[in-house]
């Protein structure tokens, strides 16, 4: 039990140095049992340092910055654990543009390492350009919801409507 | 283990039957404020075993049932079923594809199906939990959750890495 | 004591209401203490219904419909009790478009009428080109920030940049 | 009252002392992600009296102060001035501009000076809970907060209007 659970957590330590890397194109980060003899009653603390600042409590991060960080985690268990499914409800509501790309990037690379189905809810038009396909959600009658499949066009259009 | 399908009805504000299908590579959810993205976020974490009613944004689990609109009445009965494509255990077969359900009455409580046949919560939690996706784990960010996961204490943390083990 | 708060609350609760079905097109909402009596004693609770829905507990709205809620709270508390200065930090961030333009009305209209100055934090274009002025922050050099005056063009470049 | 310019030393990342001048209207401030913004908005919940590291996402109140970077040192002081504008109580006249600062020195700790003198924490709150502008009342909206408002306990929201009363 202990040793699987060391196992695993080394396995996410890689993959997530490696990942928050590629997400901020630079810096460095690490995970960190607080108890390394007993990884049972530990906790996981985070560590990071995005390119160029100073190493210091991750709670000082931006809302942005801890959005990555938090976004190199969860990549970071799926492939150390694959998973038939990845579902990301507005995971770029804080990101800039610069970062958007970034994250759609490493998606992108994960769904193909790992064959994980993903399914991808966004306001951001720059990340329902890079899916595969688009469901469109409306509400025609007010408080009755209905799917429908979209083309790019017409979600960009949906998103501007008044 | 593939998740193919999810169908909801009378689920939240999907009133009406509505099918979604879950297809390779990366499908985009999109719409406007208030919509029904995240109720169809939450019918497959509700579908997989999700035990909180918090955790669905209500108070209680019937919350989760239709509730009616300017237009329409409420119901009684809430159901989301979802189809899992084997190799998945002995629950199906390589290439074969089994119906998991999940059905809430008002007033009466919720009950889960799996290939036709009653299951408990528990068994559902599982299925799920042996592939590292369910409810609670990893698998699904719900709105709001990616910046919680860096200002969460230490020992919540672990408790992810521990359901990824 | 017990009369004045219950006369700003009597104040916040109907401006809450206008400006709820300003920021929603419709529907109606109101503020409730849950003990009439005694508002020290009492929880201030949100009832919100928007257009065409059914009400229900504000925990169900939508991300989106949350942050309007919230907004029309907080200018709600401005116009009872004007203030010299408000700031707002990526409130926008939930908001699709249409919502971010009566967002942006609102504010507008609630910063003409009490004379408010507005320092206003945002990734949106929609909610940069409303400004009276832009300031933009940059870190040229890594871990410093550093301010500039920006257009609207500057800013929108600065937005897109990797 | 009016708020009329903000300055920032050493605060947080801004290393170098920043000016900016708060005028009429709505003023945007924008960037990318990390680059500083919402570090302004914690200035001046800072200066205005702001007694909680948490608030302003530390764990010390030393960590306001710039902690260095790849290519300078970190400091030991960072101060916050801001400009006040009369009429505003016996602090300033009609048209009249008085500079209230805060100032901590690591492992000494904060000070405030209003009008070049020394002044206490609990005055510098008072100030502004007059006016409803304080560091904790509705006036400031910090990153994340707008949709807590909603989802926060009855009671907490009830505060917000015993400060605004
Ligand atoms: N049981 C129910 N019956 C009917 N409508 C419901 C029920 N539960 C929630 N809703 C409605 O569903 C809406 C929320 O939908 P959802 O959270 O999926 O929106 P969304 O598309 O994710 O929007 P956003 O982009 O703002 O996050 C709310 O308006 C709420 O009133
Ligand atoms: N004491 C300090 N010394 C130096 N840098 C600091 C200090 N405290 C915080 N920072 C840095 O400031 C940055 C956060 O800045 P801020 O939160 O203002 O960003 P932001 O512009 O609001 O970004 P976002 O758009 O993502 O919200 C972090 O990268 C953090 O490392
Ligand atoms: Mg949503
Ligand atoms: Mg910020």
């Amino acid at each position: 039990g202990r040793e699987r659970l060391r196992s695993v957590f080394v396995e996410v330590d890689r993959h997530f140095r490696a990942l928050f890397a590629q997400l901020f194109g630079g810096g460095r980060a690490e995970l960190r049992l607080t108890e390394p003899e007993d990884p049972f009653a530990a906790g996981l603390e985070l560590v990071a340092m995005p390119p160029g600042k100073t190493l210091q409590h991750v709670s000082l991060l931006s809302g942005g910055e801890k959005s990555l960080a938090g976004l190199a985690l969860v990549f970071a268990f799926f492939l150390a654990r694959p998973s038939p499914l990845c579902v990301l409800d507005e995971v770029d509501a804080a990101l800039d543009d610069a970062n958007v790309e970034r994250f759609l990037d490493v998606m992108e690379e994960v769904a193909r390492t790992t064959q994980t189905r993903f399914l991808v809810v966004s306001h951001h038009p720059l990340t329902m350009a890079r899916m595969d396909r688009l469901y469109g959600v409306t509400m025609l009658e007010k408080g009755v919801s209905r799917l429908v499949s979209v083309s790019l066009e017409r979600a960009l259009e949906l998103r501007a409507t008044a | 283990m593939r998740l193919t399908r999810l169908r909801l009805s009378g689920f939240k504000s999907f009133a009406d039957p509505t099918e979604i299908e879950l297809a390779d590579g990366l499908t985009g959810l999109v719409g406007p404020n208030g919509c029904g993205k995240s109720n169809i976020v939450e019918a497959l974490r509700w579908v997989m075993g999700e035990s909180s009613a918090r955790g669905l944004r209500g108070s209680e689990m019937e919350d989760v049932v239709f509730a009616g609109s300017a237009s329409r009445a409420s119901f009684d009965v809430a159901e989301v079923t979802l189809w899992i494509e084997g190799p998945c255990g002995d629950i199906a077969g390589p290439g074969e594809q089994v119906e998991l359900s999940r059905r809430i009455v008002r007033g009466v409580g919720s009950a889960f199906r799996l290939r036709g046949r009653e299951v408990r919560a528990r068994d559902v939690q599982n299925l799920f939990s042996d592939a590292s996706t369910g409810a609670r784990s990893a698998a699904i960010i719900g709105q709001g959750e990616i910046v919680r996961l860096v200002d969460v204490r230490a020992d919540e943390r672990r408790r992810l890495l521990e359901e990824a083990a």
